[in-house]
């Protein structure tokens, strides 16, 4: 299966 | 002292539905470049980024930097005591707790002045890196909402698989009742780009993204006639819709990765 992933994982703050 | 006046309000009111069920509140940042805001989501899955350049508002005038804290939704709500022709005239003084909202019509025999209380907003500015994309996909808008909906209601599919080839851009649901997929050819004439499907590819890819999220991004179909979609392999594809040579709305959505 395929899980969602964060957008905080790819832009950072 | 910040003041941006609108020929049309319609283009405002565009604006504020194609995101403010995405985001509810936001910050307008107010520069002499134009105005801008960044948000995501509650679930910190996409991100809305708009830029409104200066030079799409005659005249815009604005002293020094201003951040505004807007109910988008109480905004969109506002704006719809305006006609799509009226006039906005936007006006905030430096220090203000209020937006003014001024929609004077084309013959100028009605004026309406509201004053929107602004908030404080906690926002997080997201650095958005630079990315070379594997696939850059521009379509009709229309088409782009269409293939949303009709995998979305008429498949009950929750994740769309996006595989972009050079031959075509190929959107796949697996649902409750049933399967399916659209694909898109790229067309060969370029007469009429609004029209055309034009694929700019530097190597094939495949993405699964969640459908709801596609389908609530494509309420900003009436801001432009032709939609762009931007992905590389395990990055969040981006949505953009043009405005014009004034601007743009972007939606950023991080992918579905497999286990």
């Amino acid at each position: 299966g395929s899980k969602q992933a964060s957008l905080m994982s790819f832009f950072k703050k | 002292m910040f003041e941006a006046r609108l020929a049309q309000s319609n283009l405002m009111k565009k604006i504020l539905d194609a995101i403010k069920d995405l985001i509810t509140e936001a910050n307008l940042e107010i520069s002499s470049g134009g105005i801008s805001l960044q948000g995501m989501d509650s679930s910190h899955v996409s991100l809305v980024a708009l830029l409104m350049r200066s030079d799409g508002f005659s005249p815009f005038r604005c002293d020094r930097n201003l951040t505004l804290g807007v109910n988008l939704q109480a905004m969109a709500k506002l704006m719809k005591c305006a006609s799509n022709d009226d006039i906005l005239t936007m006006t905030a003084e430096d220090n203000s707790d209020t937006l003014n909202l001024q929609f004077e019509s084309p013959a100028q025999d009605k004026l309406s002045e509201f004053e929107m209380k602004l908030m404080d907003i906690d926002s997080e500015h997201l650095g958005i890196p630079e990315t070379e994309y594997d696939a850059v996909i521009r379509m009709p808008s229309s088409e782009f909402q269409r293939i949303c909906r009709d995998l979305g209601a008429g498949i009950g599919g929750e994740s769309v698989t996006i595989a972009c080839t050079k031959e075509g851009v190929k959107f796949s649901v697996t649902g409750s009742v049933g399967s399916g997929s659209i694909t898109l050819k790229q067309t060969g004439s370029v007469d009429k780009p609004a029209e055309s499907v034009v694929i700019n590819m530097a190597q094939p890819v495949t993405l699964i993204f969640a459908l709801r999220y596609l389908n609530s991004f494509a309420k900003a179909t009436p801001l432009s006639e032709s939609v762009s979609l931007s992905m590389s392999r395990e990055v969040p594809l981006v949505v953009e819709y043009k405005m014009n040579d004034t601007g743009y709305v972007r939606f950023y959505l991080a992918p579905k990765l497999e286990d």
